[in-house]
């Protein structure tokens, strides 16, 4: 027997100058996911089942890059994945370019238990959905006004924004800067943004 | 990007990561969040959630990089995870979170700061952003 231990995460870089109540916003939803699942491993549940279970909860919340609150793509729309890993079998699940599904971690977890693959995406993830008969919604549920403001920044700036917030009075340090580009593959980042 | 680790008091490890991608990303762009070992991996040893540049993730295996130098050079987790955050990620930004076999958490990140939560069964509880 061990100590069970737990982490979350919600997003690396951040805007230096991301206001104080959005920080409050993320620590508090940190903090309930955390106790969501330390209340889960409490109760003897497995470490694969407390995973999924917090991973639902922060993508059923608006505030990170999950679910809904999800970016979105270039076309306004929601791509989603997600993937899933059993650590004592190494058994995997993963799913992409989910635009219906509610939770994708589980999803990918479907994936892991009730089919012989690892790793289904599109058309093959959605019609899998369909059959294991999870929750969908449509593709506009994931969007949030924020976010479409944030794409229409990203589209002025002409650039493809990272895994976090963006200022809402432009980009700085965290963001992509315009001026400094990041480069992606080798490549300055502003080289994908017309495509 | 959101991740959960979790290491269970029989000792088995297990990770989930879930995300929207990039902010405008084009269509039919994949990240790192569901390529097993890249940005999730777990195995008998620890658990792992990356976030951040997609693509720097995956050159890296960065998820299944933190497990390697457990196993091959002997490592202990916090060891792994800042040994895979500094020489693996070249000019690339992002962080991660990992739980090992033996109870413990750790996270590391390069970049401006990481919404992470971390809490162990003896009463230890941490939430933050920043360093």
């Amino acid at each position: 027997m061990v100590g069970w231990a737990i982490a979350v995460h919600g997003g690396a870089g951040v805007d230096p100058n991301l206001p104080t109540e959005r920080q409050e916003q993320a620590k508090q939803l940190l903090a309930r996911c955390l106790n969501l699942g330390i209340s889960a491993l409490r109760s003897s549940a497995s470490a694969i089942d407390v995973v999924e279970l917090v991973v639902r909860e922060l993508e059923t919340d608006p505030i990170f890059n999950s679910g809904r609150g999800s970016a979105l793509t270039e076309k306004g729309t929601v791509e989603m994945e997600a993937s899933i890993m059993d650590g004592p079998r190494r058994r995997c699940g993963a799913v992409s370019g989910l635009t219906t599904v509610k939770n994708p971690v589980s999803l990918a977890r479907l994936v892991m238990d009730k089919s012989p693959h690892s790793y289904l995406a599109f058309s093959g993830a959605e019609s899998f959905a369909k059959q294991m008969g999870v929750e969908r919604e449509e593709n506009d549920y994931f969007i949030t006004q924020d976010n479409v403001g944030m794409l229409k920044q990203a589209k002025e700036a002409n650039s493809i924004v990272f895994d976090y917030r963006i200022p809402t009075n432009g980009f700085e340090s965290c963001g992509v800067e315009v001026e400094s580009p990041i480069q992606m593959n080798g490549l300055p980042i502003s080289v994908y943004a017309p495509e | 990007t959101v991740g959960c680790v979790v290491v269970d008091s029989q000792g088995r490890c297990a990770a989930a990561t879930s995300t929207g991608g990039l902010m405008n990303k084009r269509t039919g762009r994949i990240g790192d969040s569901p390529l097993i070992g890249a940005g999730t991996y777990a195995c008998d040893l620890c658990g792992v959630s990356c976030t951040g540049e997609g693509e720097a993730i995956i050159r890296a295996t960065l998820a299944r990089e933190v497990a390697a130098v457990m196993e091959y050079k002997g490592l202990g987790l916090q060891e792994a995870v800042d040994f895979v955050i500094k020489e693996r990620l070249d000019e690339g930004k992002a962080g991660l979170i990992a739980v090992s076999n033996k109870g413990e958490v750790a996270y590391g990140f390069n970049c401006v700061g990481m919404f992470r939560g971390c809490a162990t069964q003896d009463g230890f509880m941490e939430v933050g952003i920043w360093e």
